[in-house]
């Protein structure tokens, strides 16, 4: 049986030079267990939508990507999470946007399409939804990381969000 | 941002994408990854995108849901849908890329910025890909 996978780490001003020959290995790691775990669930002639939502998990729990634990600061000094989900075959999808608490945003996001007949709930009412459905929550702290948090201190020097030359873009 | 598009044995294709959004936003500033349609969407048969980049132009391009339609419309092949549909966003001034896959589970990826982290395997080739961009 025929299926594909494939997946990003977020995208931004890369120069090779920069990044170190063991960075290089770090995010090949963290890209490698999101492709096995989506690879585990097609494997099994699991539903693309298992398998998107579990290749994101491990990227969401790698620091080293922008989303979950390692996740761009807001001028706040707060993090607002985002995420969507979307079947190809029923057209059905599921987004939270400036969610604080969930662990793995994406469940949040599909837990919109499978539990509501809504698409997209943002702010404390997707806090409050994702508590209700039980989702893993953490405390707001767990999302930051010292690389981010030095990111929003040179950001508030200048007021530019493009800091990170790794990951310009969200 | 982080994001994935798969097609499974059955046939339907699904996309996901996530995001922490951008270093020091304000004003509860979305981009455009939760947005069905600009960020992430999919549909059998046509195709599967998730996008990372300058939110606000993928939004107002509405990329993800531009390149299915440009299969779907237009019959233009995956990878020429998502060149098409990255450029058609650079050339509103926007940055960044995105990963599409087509009813046939080729992914296709498209970048107008300089750099991207992706991977790929499939049932063909069950040897993960990691590439940097």
């Amino acid at each position: 049986k025929h299926w594909s996978l494939a997946i990003h780490g977020g995208a931004g001003v890369i120069d090779r030079g920069d990044l170190t020959r063991a960075k290089d290995a770090a995010y090949r790691a963290g890209l490698a267990e999101a492709l096995k775990a989506g690879q585990a669930v097609l494997d099994k002639g699991g539903s693309s939508l298992d398998a998107v939502e579990a290749a994101l998990k491990p990227l969401e729990d790698n620091p080293l990507f922008n989303a979950g634990k390692g996740a761009a600061i807001a001028a706040d000094g707060k993090t607002y999470l985002d995420a969507a989900i979307m079947d190809g075959g029923t057209m059905k999808a599921g987004a939270v946007a400036s969610i604080t608490r969930t662990k793995n945003p994406i469940m949040a996001a599909r837990a919109v399409m499978d539990k509501t007949r809504h698409v997209f709930l943002a702010g404390e009412g997707a806090d409050a939804f994702s508590l209700q459905q039980g989702l893993e929550q953490v405390d707001p702290s767990y999302f930051h990381t010292p690389e981010r948090e030095q990111m929003l201190v040179d950001w508030k020097k200048d007021h530019t969000a493009m800091i990170n030359p790794t990951h310009m873009y969200g | 941002t982080v994001g994935a598009v798969a097609l499974d044995s059955d046939g339907h294709l699904a996309a996901a994408t996530s995001t922490g959004g951008l270093t020091g936003k304000q004003w509860g500033r979305i981009g455009d990854s939760p947005l069905i349609g600009a960020g992430t969407y999919a549909r059998d048969g046509d195709c599967a995108v998730s996008a990372t980049g300058t939110g606000e132009y993928f939004i107002r391009d509405s990329a993800a849901r531009q390149v299915c339609d440009r299969v779907r419309w237009n019959h233009e092949g995956i990878e020429q849908a998502a060149y098409d549909t990255i450029m058609s966003v650079g050339s509103i001034g926007g940055d960044g890329g995105l990963i599409a896959m087509g009813a046939d589970g080729k992914p296709a990826f498209a970048i107008n910025d300089l750099g991207m982290y992706r991977g790929t395997i499939s049932s063909d080739s069950p040897v993960i890909q990691t590439a940097i961009y």
